[in-house]
């Protein structure tokens, strides 16, 4: 009975299973109706997921109360993480859940309002913060071009469990980044140049 | 004239620095040329078409069930768009090589990233213009020396990979009409090439088209939008506005309203000895990303309690 509100994203898969919904054969409404039912699947499986982590997270704290799973990161927009980084008030928090039977590491994109310099903590166990640096924003590529410019924090989040989840803090500081600040404990791209031959 | 090399601990890549355009990488011991073009197929539509083929085959448009390019010379030449700018960004986790192209509805995004071994290409098409009337399959072909002679291979089912040769079926003697669409397969997870030298996998991150038109070349159809009907069933092109349509719910002469959808795909580039085994080890992880949920609480914030 809990997990009820997974059903409706199970029979809008179902639904989907459609050789025209596969193939992309449907009429163009009938191809909406399809991502409506999918749309409305997910609204309701993510905020039943969003609730279930964060009732097995942080367990005595009114921390993660409005858990939410961010639907359009593909296209660079995420209201509650832009909303949190306007000002100097909040702290964003970020749950990683990694669904594969083994470990990774992921390169993790967060849209954010302003371009300020932030911290990103992995809380670890028992609250203890593992790792943290410093990251730079960098200016979001908009779906649209004539959207208004927008700005990414980008991390690596290290080794996520198997069907396990990370927890990170990312806070806005009023560090002003410089070059010398990027930490070296971790390995960096390098750029060369050389003649064209 | 200069180039500009981009490394992490796996490979290097080496860019056109005025272009932006990859023009080697080098992975896993194997250093191999490889360079990119964005292009499209304009759809064989019979109002404009019919001529250009025996009037047996002058009805078959492309569209919805059936993808079918215009004129047969076309058939091989992708109408190119080239780049017209790129912009070198370092960011915490690697660098970024942002590519515009002068057909402003193409854009790429290509990422090395601090301990992955694959080149990401992040690429954002549309709204694909129509204009002139004419509907328009964009594709994104990777060009290589690697001698394939004629084969690819592609997964179709997400898991075995199955070898395909051009111009050839294994159950039936194949008469050759369309040289592109006939040597066209179902690409869900990856496709590669490889010879004796060296091998290209793309990891793809949604199903989509593609093959190996010519040797060394692997090309994938990111998005289509066509502007006829195929005659198949579905009654209406294949040409989804992202506006919806007025009146809704659109029965008879619902009008399109919208310039058009954009789309946002990545491919994962893998360079290395064997195919197979570069595909198998990104299929996984491009098919199960992490989920990332956010929260925030107003500070001072301390995430007390246990993990």
């Amino acid at each position: 009975m809990e997990s009820r509100p997974l059903f409706a994203l199970e029979d809008a898969l179902g639904i989907a299973q459609h050789h025209d919904a596969v193939s992309g054969t449907a009429k163009q409404h009938v191809a909406d109706d399809y991502s409506f039912k999918l749309q409305t699947g997910l609204d309701l499986a993510s905020k039943f997921v969003a609730k279930t982590l964060k009732n097995t997270l942080i367990s005595d704290s009114g921390l993660l109360e409005n858990l939410t799973f961010c639907h359009q990161l593909n296209e660079s927009i995420c209201d509650l993480s832009q909303d949190a980084t306007k000002s100097l008030g909040k702290d964003l928090y970020v749950v990683v859940y990694n669904a594969k039977a083994s470990e990774v590491s992921s390169i993790i994109r967060l849209p954010v309002s302003t371009n300020q310099t932030y911290l990103v903590e992995r809380v670890e166990r028992n609250a203890t913060v593992a790792r943290s640096r410093l990251v730079e924003t960098v200016q979001a590529v908009n779906l649209r071009t004539t959207d208004k410019p927008r700005y990414t924090v980008m991390f690596d989040t290290g080794p996520l469990p198997p069907i396990g989840v990370a927890l990170f803090r990312v806070s806005m500081t009023n560090k002003v980044f410089s070059s010398s600040l990027r930490s070296n404990d971790l390995t960096e791209t390098r750029r060369l140049f050389r003649a064209a031959d | 004239g200069k180039d500009v090399v981009v490394s992490n601990e796996l490979l290097s890549v080496t860019f056109d620095s005025s272009t932006g355009m990859m023009k080697q990488v080098f992975s896993q011991n194997v250093s191999l040329l490889l360079t990119q073009e964005w292009g499209y197929y304009t759809s064989f539509d019979s109002d404009y078409d019919r001529t250009e083929v025996p009037s047996s085959r002058a009805d078959q448009n492309s569209g919805a069930y059936v993808f079918r390019p215009s004129t047969p010379e076309e058939k091989l030449k992708l109408m190119n768009a080239s780049p017209s700018g790129a912009k070198f960004v370092d960011t915490s986790v690697g660098t970024e090589v942002h590519v515009a192209f002068d057909a402003p509805w193409i854009r790429q995004v290509t990422r090395i990233l601090k301990g992955q071994p694959y080149v990401e290409i992040e690429y954002t098409i549309g709204p694909i213009p129509i204009d002139d009337g004419r509907g328009r399959e964009i594709v994104n072909r990777y060009i290589t020396p690697i001698k394939s002679e004629g084969k690819v291979y592609t997964d179709s089912n997400g898991r075995e990979f199955l070898e395909r040769r051009r111009n050839y079926r294994p159950s039936w003697s194949l008469e050759v009409y369309e040289q592109v669409a006939g040597n066209y397969y179902p690409i869900n997870a990856a496709a590669y090439i490889e010879d004796s030298d060296a091998a290209l996998s793309v990891v793809v991150d949604r199903s989509q088209g593609g093959g190996s038109i010519i040797d060394g070349t692997l090309e994938f159809m990111v998005q289509r939008r066509t502007v006829a009907d195929d005659f198949r069933g579905v009654d209406e092109p294949l040409n989804e506005t992202c506006g919806g349509m007025e009146p809704y719910p659109p029965y008879g002469d619902a009008k399109r309203v919208g310039d058009g959808v954009v789309i946002r795909g990545v491919h994962r580039l893998l360079v290395g000895a064997k195919g197979a085994g570069l595909a198998r080890s990104q299929m996984d992880a491009t098919f199960a990303e992490p989920l990332i949920f956010v929260a925030s609480s107003p500070k001072p914030s301390t995430p007390v309690g246990a993990l």
